[in-house]
This record gives C-alpha cells, sequence and structure tokens, in this order.
C-alpha cells in the first residue's frame, strides 16, 4: 500500500479526453437507445443493407423514443427533443433498463413516508 | 441481447426462473463474499475508504435481507461471489468500454463483477459533491443480486444518479423487492421490550414515550413501530448501546412500573441488573448500598434461574417468569410467588386453538404498547396473548389465551442480522 501511493500517478489523472462524448445527435441517440435496451437489435439502428424498409426503421425508432420519454416524464412526443437528449445524457447505470418497471411494487407502509436521517 | 445472455448464462449461477417472468434471485447460499481487486482501485479515494464504502454498501442490503456480507482478500479470485473494481475506457477485460467523465458511471454484470467507471468524481458519503459512490454501489449490488431499473420515486434501483442529501436508506419498496427474491428475516430474540421514558414537552407537560428493541446473542434493533421498520444502521452492539449489562445473550427485561414504583431489570443466568434510565447505565448498588448484580433467588424469593424470559403484567401488577414447562407469578408488592404458581405455562395461558401453543422454552415474552396486548416468541413465530378487550368482544375467549401463532416477520420487519465482521461499523 505505501508503495502504490508512494508510486507517480500522473499518467491516472482526469484528461479533458476522458470526457463522455455528448449524445447530440440521431446516431449517438440510436446507440443510447439500442445499448440500454430500448430498441430491438442493434440492426435496427445501424444502417445495413438487409435492414428492414426505411418506413419501419423511422416507426421503431420513434417508439423507442417515445417508450424512453414515458419512464422519464417527458411529453412522448417520439421526436428526439432537447428534453430528451439532456435525459439521455444524464449520469446513469450501463446496466440496460431492459426489464421495464416491474409490477407495481408493494403498497407503501401505512404512516408518513420516512425521511432518510444520517445514520 | 447477446450482451444479455452472457450475463445470464454463467457458470454455477444460481438462477430460479422466476414465476412471473420477472425478475430472479442471482444466489442460493446465505454469506456471500466480496472482494475490491487490488489492481483495479480507484485514484480518487484512498484504499482504505474504498473498502469501507463497500461494506457499508453491502451492510445496507444486509440490514434488509436475510443475506450477509463478507469480505473476502484470500480466497482465490474465482471463488469470491462478488468482485468490485475501477477502470476507465476499455478496462478489466470487459467488452463494455467506459465512456469518460458523465454519462456512465458503473455497471454490474450479474456475473457478480461490478465495475466503476473511474473518470467520474466518486465522492465519500460525507461529501455533497460528485457522485456517492455509496450510492453507486448500493445500486450496482442490487443488481447483482438480481433487481433491475425501475423508475419508481425514491427507489435506489433508479438508472439515473440522483444527486440529493448524501444520507439515503433503502426505501420500503425496495426491501420488499429484495425481499421478494430472497425472502423476510426470521430468526429467534433473546429478549424484547418497550423502554418507557417520560419526557417534557415544549409547555413542560411530562410525556410518556416509548421506544420498542428486540435483542439477539450481542446485539440489538430499536424497532420504529411508526415507520415499521429497525432504525436506520441497525443493528448495533448491546456493548455500545447499553452500559452495565451483560453485553450479549440476555435472557430477559421487565420494567415495573407502578404508581409508586418504576424499576428496569435485566436478568441473565442466575443474576439480575438494574438500569437506570435517567443515567442510561445500569446501578451499581441499590438504595441500601448493595452491589449490583444480584442473585435472582435474593430479590425475587422463588424463581429460579436461569430463566427462558419474563414480562410485566402492569394491570394485575404480577411479574410472570417462564422457565421451561412452568411460569411463576411473582407478587410485587407482597415480593412473592403466588401460591397457585408453578404452573404448567399450557394451563396458565391456554391454547385457543387446540396444540397451537409454544409449550415450552419460550424465547421472549413481550408487551407491546403499539399493540397493547403480549407476545411470546418462540423461534420464527409469535403467539398473542387475549387481553380484556378481545374477551368484550368474544365472551368464549379464555383469561389469557394464547391466539394462533402466526409469523414474527409478518408484524415487525425488517430485522435483519449482518455479518459479524460488519457488526461495529
Amino acid at each position: 500500500e505505501t508503495l502504490f501511493h508512494s508510486r507517480d500517478h500522473s499518467d491516472r489523472e482526469t484528461s479533458p479526453l476522458h470526457q463522455a462524448k455528448p449524445i447530440a445527435d440521431l446516431h449517438a441517440a440510436q446507440r443510447f437507445l439500442s445499448r440500454y435496451g430500448w430498441s430491438g437489435s442493434q440492426g435496427t439502428w445501424a444502417p445495413s443493407p438487409e435492414g428492414p424498409p426505411e418506413a419501419t426503421k423511422a416507426t421503431t425508432l420513434s417508439e423507442a423514443v417515445r417508450r424512453f420519454q414515458r419512464v422519464n416524464a417527458l411529453p412522448a412526443s417520439g421526436e428526439l427533443d432537447a428534453a430528451t437528449l439532456a435525459a439521455m445524457n444524464r449520469p446513469r447505470c450501463g446496466v440496460p433498463d431492459t426489464r421495464l418497471p416491474p409490477p407495481a411494487g408493494a403498497p407503501p407502509p401505512p404512516g408518513p413516508v420516512p425521511r432518510a436521517t444520517r445514520r | 441481447r447477446r450482451f444479455l445472455r452472457m450475463l445470464l448464462l454463467r457458470p454455477g449461477w444460481q438462477q430460479e426462473e422466476p414465476p412471473d417472468g420477472g425478475v430472479a434471485r442471482a444466489f442460493s447460499k446465505k454469506t456471500l463474499t466480496w472482494r475490491l481487486v487490488g489492481e483495479a482501485l480507484s485514484s480518487q479515494l484512498s484504499v482504505e475508504e474504498q473498502r469501507h464504502i463497500f461494506r457499508l454498501a453491502f451492510r445496507m442490503w444486509s440490514e434488509v435481507t436475510p443475506l450477509d456480507f463478507r469480505e473476502d482478500l484470500t480466497a482465490p479470485g474465482p471463488t469470491v461471489d462478488i468482485k468490485l473494481g475501477f477502470g476507465r475506457g476499455r478496462h478489466l477485460g470487459c467488452p463494455r468500454v467506459f465512456d469518460g467523465s458523465g454519462q456512465e458511471f458503473a455497471h454490474a454484470w450479474r456475473l457478480g463483477d461490478i465495475h466503476f467507471d473511474d473518470d467520474e468524481h466518486f465522492t465519500p458519503p460525507t461529501s455533497d459533491l460528485g457522485i456517492s459512490l455509496l450510492k453507486v454501489a448500493v445500486h450496482e449490488i442490487g443488481h447483482v443480486l438480481g433487481l433491475p431499473h425501475t423508475y419508481r420515486t425514491g427507489s435506489i434501483m433508479q438508472p439515473n444518479y440522483i444527486p440529493q442529501e448524501p444520507a439515503f436508506e433503502l426505501d420500503w419498496s425496495d426491501r420488499k423487492a429484495i425481499q421478494r427474491l430472497y425472502g423476510s428475516c426470521e430468526g429467534s430474540f433473546d429478549t424484547a421490550f418497550d423502554w418507557i421514558r417520560k419526557e417534557r414537552n415544549q409547555y413542560g407537560e411530562v410525556m410518556v414515550r416509548f421506544s420498542t428493541y428486540f435483542f439477539r446473542k450481542s446485539w440489538y434493533w430499536l424497532y420504529e413501530n411508526r415507520n415499521n421498520r429497525t432504525r436506520y444502521g441497525d443493528p448495533i452492539q448491546i456493548l455500545i448501546g447499553w452500559h452495565g449489562i451483560p453485553t450479549q445473550n440476555i435472557d430477559a427485561f421487565v420494567h415495573i412500573w407502578t404508581w409508586r414504583r418504576d424499576e428496569r431489570y435485566f436478568f441473565k443466568g442466575n443474576q439480575y441488573w438494574r438500569y437506570d434510565s435517567d443515567k442510561d447505565q445500569a446501578y451499581t448498588d441499590d438504595e441500601q448500598g448493595k452491589s449490583y448484580p444480584k442473585l435472582i433467588s435474593e430479590g425475587f424469593p422463588g424463581i429460579p434461574s436461569p430463566l427462558d424470559t419474563a414480562f410485566y403484567d402492569r394491570r394485575q401488577q404480577l411479574l410472570y417468569f417462564f422457565q421451561g414447562s412452568l411460569v411463576f407469578a411473582f407478587d410485587v408488592n407482597r415480593n412473592q410467588v403466588l401460591s397457585s404458581y408453578p404452573m404448567k405455562i399450557t394451563e396458565a395461558f391456554p391454547a385457543i386453538t387446540p396444540h397451537n401453543h409454544p409449550f415450552r422454552n419460550i424465547d421472549s415474552a413481550y408487551y407491546s404498547y403499539t399493540h397493547n396486548s403480549a407476545f411470546f416468541f418462540k423461534d420464527n413465530a409469535y403467539w398473542r396473548v387475549v387481553t380484556d378487550k378481545d374477551i368484550q368482544q368474544n365472551p368464549g375467549l379464555p383469561t389469557n389465551g394464547l391466539f394462533p401463532k402466526k409469523s414474527i416477520s409478518e408484524q415487525w420487519f425488517d430485522i435483519c442480522d449482518v455479518h459479524i465482521s460488519t457488526l461495529n461499523m
């Protein structure tokens, strides 16, 4: 341990290169939706010769966007608007949201909702 | 889909097909081991701080599930159930590359590996800045245990990081979600009691308040009846919360409370201790200068020891002492056992439903001010004693009868052990 701490770690300094690329365009949004389970297989998003006809792709995309908007309490327009892109850029866990929220959780306990107090 | 298939097909990984196609538990054993991988430390926090935060994260899940978590620094890597590590970009042989500071901050594999993106600004629980490593760790451990994302407000399993005050806890629904996978916490108690204390409110009026305690081995929980759960951060060691009484395996507690008397006694073996509520410590001597602990046979003539348990009936001003299949009723005013005792517990407290009775060796007898009833605990079950009010509503009920048994965990929630190595965190 002391050896580890005494060694030089400048190679590990956070460099500006290590910023996540903002999700700001259609392609990045498609990758996001696919990566986190909001859309079907990669093929639906990535341009591929045998991919489904243009109309289907557009429908699939807007349907996936709509689903994502709904759980994030955004207007389910199916459009990649600024609010939707902002939601995609929020810090998140990398596990896909594949299983949409499980059935409604157990009914809340009787009595006031407890606020977390410092342990 | 390929990624998910990889997640689920871990050799030896426990995948019980969930009945409703929902979530499934990931482990079938009670004690799971974890390790912060030595070659994957964060460069932002000291190693000890990283390990302490992870120890607390595991303990928080252990406080609400029958699972225990133990840090294992020596076993061969592949045998450790959950391995945690930090990395940047392409890391630790993981096919899911991290994206740098912002957006994805961590991910978990059902294989039991948890990776944190060290490009994120992870901070300790005391900090309001950055991303709380504790919150992220609790979230990712939730995944490894089998919980998916949910968008329910207040849940620790929301996919996005919710910056809020650093103090956070697992809420009711998260607790029930994990208990649907691993069950509720069961187990017997050495003693359970309501601790009455008088306080003055802002108008100077005397208020009587009570706190409920459950004791087991060398630790205890305070139970918050209004919140239907134990106090956040419990269990803690008896040694820490109580001063001057035995630090484990207490047999019984009674609170003799009349117009003239307000005495609290702990019993263990053949001795008993009196506790001073105001000073929050055991008495060392009585009014005559005789020292505590004292022999039970001296203070309570005719009462045997060691006891199974005891409780005080304020209505009759009787102490009931239980040993084996017998019960002794002790008159606190005459300081003697009633002439008709000892009696078989089955006679003094008859079963309402035939054969539905603890019969002997009761773990704990608990009078609850929340329920205005006495309960007998044995193993995972409780029997409620018939009250005057029950008899008013149903005159056919026997005095001091016992209603059929129920499971303790259906009445008192989340009284869960933690691994001994995290007990005094």
